[in-house]
């Protein structure tokens, strides 16, 4: 629930109240990343790089629902809609085509809830490893949870070979998202 | 007095994992 501002508030209060919301986002990627069978295992420093790493691309996973990339408007889990222009107003409009882009093409999937979090699992311990102590570990974790991935959807869909492939490809798009945009956008904390 | 620091989201999202490990430590 991340309501953008009327036009009656400062784009810093904007600012503001967009940043306060990404906490609690944040926050709920931290419990999930701690539900995953074997996360918890791994070192306690791999966990925070992980998440440091990843958290960012889950949440543009997380966020694709928001998206409707037909009608190119955003959709607040306040029910708030915007449409893509009056929220290039505040800026954010390369990251905004990016994200409706790479919503459309996961969203043409089809997944079911399930498969989307672990696809979402999949992506955190695919984050990037440079600071990882022990890399076999997460490597492991990455494989087991791909491999669960796999059986669930080949499960579902037998006689559709295509489906898992083109997933996993949207893991360098999220990556391209992670690189071009996390370290662009500013948040504003209050202390 | 409300005290603003600007920085990048990826390191917002860090300080936010930061404190919330330091918490549960």
């Amino acid at each position: 629930a991340c309501p953008v501002a009327p036009s009656s508030r400062s784009s810093q209060e904007v600012w503001e109240s967009f940043s306060q919301c990404f906490t609690p986002a944040v926050k709920e990627v931290v419990e999930f990343a701690k539900s995953i069978p074997g996360f918890q295992s791994l070192e306690q420093h791999d966990q925070v790089m992980l998440l440091k790493s990843g958290t960012f691309q889950v949440l543009m996973v997380r966020f694709c629902s928001l998206f409707d990339p037909k009608e190119r408007t955003v959709t607040f889990l306040n029910g708030q809609t915007y449409s893509l222009a009056s929220l290039r107003a505040l800026g954010m409009g390369c990251l905004l085509d990016a994200m409706f882009d790479f919503s459309e093409k996961l969203g043409q999937l089809g997944l079911e809830p399930d498969e989307m979090a672990l696809f979402m699992a999949v992506v955190l311990v695919s984050a990037d490893r440079s600071g990882i102590v022990e890399v076999a570990a997460v490597e492991q974790l990455q494989e087991n949870l791909i491999k669960a991935l796999r059986s669930l959807m080949s499960h579902r869909r037998p006689d559709d070979s295509t489906l898992f492939p083109k997933l996993l490809l949207r893991l360098p798009d999220l990556r391209t998202l992670n690189i071009q945009h996390s370290d662009k956008l500013l948040a504003f904390r209050i202390d | 007095p409300k005290t603003h620091r600007v920085m990048t989201l990826a390191d917002h999202i860090s300080h936010i994992i930061t404190q919330d490990f330091a918490r549960n430590q």
